[in-house]
């Protein structure tokens, strides 16, 4: 409704360009797989298991209503508006994870004892503009 | 559809880190020797490894390896507690999210493979905790034993055990003094995994609950052939050479970084905010039920 009121009255030649702004951005937010093997980091010496380690990552551009898609809180929508209209140097919303998974790991200790350990928050799920 | 629940993900066109990233990814890792902002930027389990390579890298050097029973025992342990991702199952038994095998690092009086007298086998065993820190609390302790191969896997064996937990003070030569013992008996069959556990809890967790690190155990024990409660009469005494027995310990680790079951704000956070509105409604009502009955 604001848009409506405040965006002078647009001739067919403008729609799209004033329809592209609400459409959702091409490289949106969401959630890639990414694998990587601690034998590469050379730490299969002490980490037996698992033998690959799948983190994931969020990337993205964020919409400027991320609200209903990704189940970002109203004040992300809020920051989006201020950096748009009133400060750009107010960050706009990032892509970043939202749920995360944990990890069961199994290491030889110092020592030579052996640990099997469950680790909070260690493979994303779930990405949301914040 | 994920998208309509607020999810973003679709099929996944997997990325794997490349060889030359190694370095680049290591050199991510280098972290600062100060604590602060570098470190909280690291997931727990790499910090965990950063921190124990001196002077805050990860450590290169190659470590003692363990026992190859043992690592055989804890890597069937970890497929039975983890997908092959590496994603905890849900598990009956005590809660544990840490699981800790020590194999006994030094032995006071006879010494190992030292011949029995008559049937009777005897081992002092030393344990060191030291990797067992303060947040990690004993839900089960399990002495585990494994036999060799002369042993036939059809067997059913009785033994008839005593075990003694000794004070050991390194501070001086005075022999250990016993400071608990039991005798119990144990029958089990010998299986295709030819492991046995027996369940020490009540006289380690007292130990571990002060703090006590350094664990003296004597363990005397004579088994034979036969079920005393069935057909077969005890005869025969296993004359098959037990390796000394590993001590496993299941622990709830209540540190941040592990993993909770049943958190409401651990697995996948996603419950945080309905987690907070729940809580909430529960405050009310239990508010409203304490005030009643205070009143």
């Amino acid at each position: 409704n604001e848009n409506l009121k405040a965006a002078p009255p647009t001739s067919p030649s403008n729609l799209s360009d004033y329809l592209k702004q609400f459409a959702l951005p091409q490289d949106e937010c969401e959630l890639h797989p990414f694998r990587l093997s601690f034998s590469q980091l050379r730490w299969d010496r002490w980490i037996v298991a698992p033998q690959r380690y799948s983190p994931h990552f969020c990337r993205g551009e964020c919409p400027r209503a991320p609200r209903q898609r990704y189940g970002s809180p109203v004040h992300t929508l809020v920051q989006n508006l201020i950096s748009e209209r009133l400060d750009p140097a107010v960050p706009r919303p990032s892509c970043v994870p939202a749920e995360y998974s944990p990890l069961s790991v199994l290491t030889i200790e110092p020592g030579g004892s052996i640990a099997y350990k469950e680790y909070e928050d260690m493979i994303a799920t779930r990405c949301t503009c914040r | 559809n994920p998208r309509a629940q607020g999810g973003s993900e679709k099929a996944p066109r997997v990325l794997a880190a490349p060889q030359d990233a190694a370095s680049e990814l290591s050199a991510l890792l280098q972290l600062p020797r100060e604590r602060g902002q570098g470190r909280a930027l690291v997931p727990p389990l790499l910090q965990v490894l950063a921190d124990r390579g001196p002077e805050g890298w990860p450590s290169q050097a190659p470590r003692l390896q363990p026992d190859s029973r043992a690592l055989r025992y804890m890597k069937r342990l970890y497929r039975m507690s983890a997908t092959k991702e590496g994603i905890p199952r849900a598990h009956r038994g005590p809660p544990y999210n840490t699981v800790r095998l020590f194999t006994p690092c030094g032995e006071c009086g006879r010494r190992r493979g030292e011949p029995a007298t008559g049937d009777v086998n005897s081992v002092d065993l030393l344990f060191n905790l030291d990797r067992v820190t303060a947040l990690e609390h004993l839900l089960k302790s399990v002495l585990l034993y494994s036999f060799d191969t002369s042993v036939p896997t059809s067997s059913s064996i009785t033994c008839i055990c005593h075990l003694s937990l000794k004070e050991r003070d390194f501070s001086s030569q005075v022999c250990p003094n016993i400071s608990h013992s039991v005798a119990f008996s144990l029958h089990f069959d010998v299986r295709k995994r030819r492991w046995v556990e027996i369940d020490v809890t009540p006289f380690l967790q007292p130990l571990i609950a002060t703090n006590r690190r350094n664990i003296h155990m004597a363990l005397n024990f004579t088994c034979l052939m036969g079920d005393p409660q069935g057909s077969t009469t005890l005869q025969n005494p296993v004359k098959a050479t037990l390796v000394p027995p590993s001590l496993l310990l299941y622990l709830n680790d209540t540190s941040e970084q592990a993993y909770h079951r049943g958190n409401p704000l651990g697995h996948g956070r996603q419950g945080a905010a309905r987690a907070g509105r729940d809580r909430g409604k529960g405050n009310n009502s239990q508010g409203k039920r304490a005030s009643r009955q205070r009143r």
